[in-house]
C-alpha cells in the first residue's frame, strides 16, 4: 500500500541523506556513533531471517541487505573520521555521551517478555523491535545538548521518523484490508514516532521554514 | 484477527 511504499522510500532517503552528509562535508559533528551502531545492532538482529532463505519478495530480501549494509558503512565511515578529521571526531565524542546500556538492558528483557515465540528468531525480532523504538535516543540526546544542528542532520532525523509514523497508517489499511494486526510492531512504532513528536514540531516551526535548527 | 509471524515488514 501506498504508505508503506512511501515509509520504505523516506528510511532509504534518510540514509542517502546521513551518506551525503558524511562524505561531502567530511565531518560528523551533531551525528551520533551510539544511534548508528545501535541501528546496526537493530538491522543484524531483525534480518537473521536472512539466514533461513524463507525470503518474502526480492523488494524485501534486497531493503534488508541494503539497510544491513549501509549501516555498517555509516559506522565504518564515521571511524575512518578519527584519521582523517580527528577534530571533528573527537568533538562528535565529546558530544556522544548517552549511555545505551540503559536502552540494551531494557530492550532485552522487554523481548524476553513481550514475544510472539520463544525461539532464538522471534527473540531477536522482538529485541531488534524495540531497540528501533529508542535507538535515535543517544541522536536527540545530543541534539538537545548541543541546541543546535545541521540542516542536513535535521533533513536526516526527520526522514528517518517520518518512515516509523508512516508505517501507522500502513498498519491500520492492513488491519481493514488483510485483517492483520501486529501488536508488537504497532505499539513500538507508536512508541517510536511518540519519542520523535517534540522534534517534529521544533522541524516544522524552524527548518521547514528556512529558519536554522535551534532549540529554544 | 490474526498476528501473523512472517515478518513481511522492514
Amino acid at each position: 500500500n501506498i504508505f508503506r511504499i512511501l515509509a520504505d522510500l523516506s528510511h532509504l532517503a534518510s540514509i542517502v541523506i546521513l551518506l551525503e552528509t558524511i562524505r561531502k562535508a567530511r565531518q560528523i559533528d551533531g551525528i551520533s556513533l551510539k544511534t548508528q551502531i545501535l541501528y546496526v545492532l537493530v538491522f543484524c538482529t531483525r534480518y537473521l531471517d536472512l539466514l533461513t532463505f524463507r525470503w518474502t519478495s526480492l523488494y524485501n530480501t534486497l531493503m534488508k541487505f541494503f539497510f544491513i549494509g549501509t549501516s555498517v558503512y555509516v559506522v565504518k565511515l564515521m571511524q575512518d573520521c578519527k584519521l582523517t578529521n580527528p577534530v571533528s571526531y573527537k568533538d562528535m565524542m565529546f558530544r556522544d555521551t548517552f549511555q545505551i546500556k540503559y536502552l540494551l538492558g531494557p530492550c532485552a528483557l522487554l523481548a524476553l517478555v513481550f514475544n510472539y515465540k520463544f525461539t532464538v528468531l522471534e527473540l531477536c525480532w522482538s529485541f531488534s523491535i524495540w531497540l528501533e523504538s529508542v535507538a535515535i535516543l543517544p541522536q536527540l540526546f545530543m541534539l538537545s545538548r548541543s541546541g543546535k544542528a545541521s540542516t542536513l542532520t535535521t533533513h536526516y532525523i526527520f526522514a528517518l521518523g517520518l518512515y516509523r509514523a508512516l508505517y501507522i497508517p500502513n498498519w491500520i489499511w492492513r488491519y481493514y484490508s488483510e485483517n492483520r494486526l501486529e501488536k508488537l510492531s504497532i505499539f513500538t512504532g507508536l512508541l517510536q514516532t511518540a519519542l520523535y513528536s517534540d522534534f517534529f514540531y521544533i522541524y516544522y516551526r524552524k527548518v521547514m521554514k528556512g529558519r536554522g535548527f535551534e532549540l529554544p | 484477527t490474526t498476528t501473523p509471524l512472517e515478518h513481511d515488514e522492514l
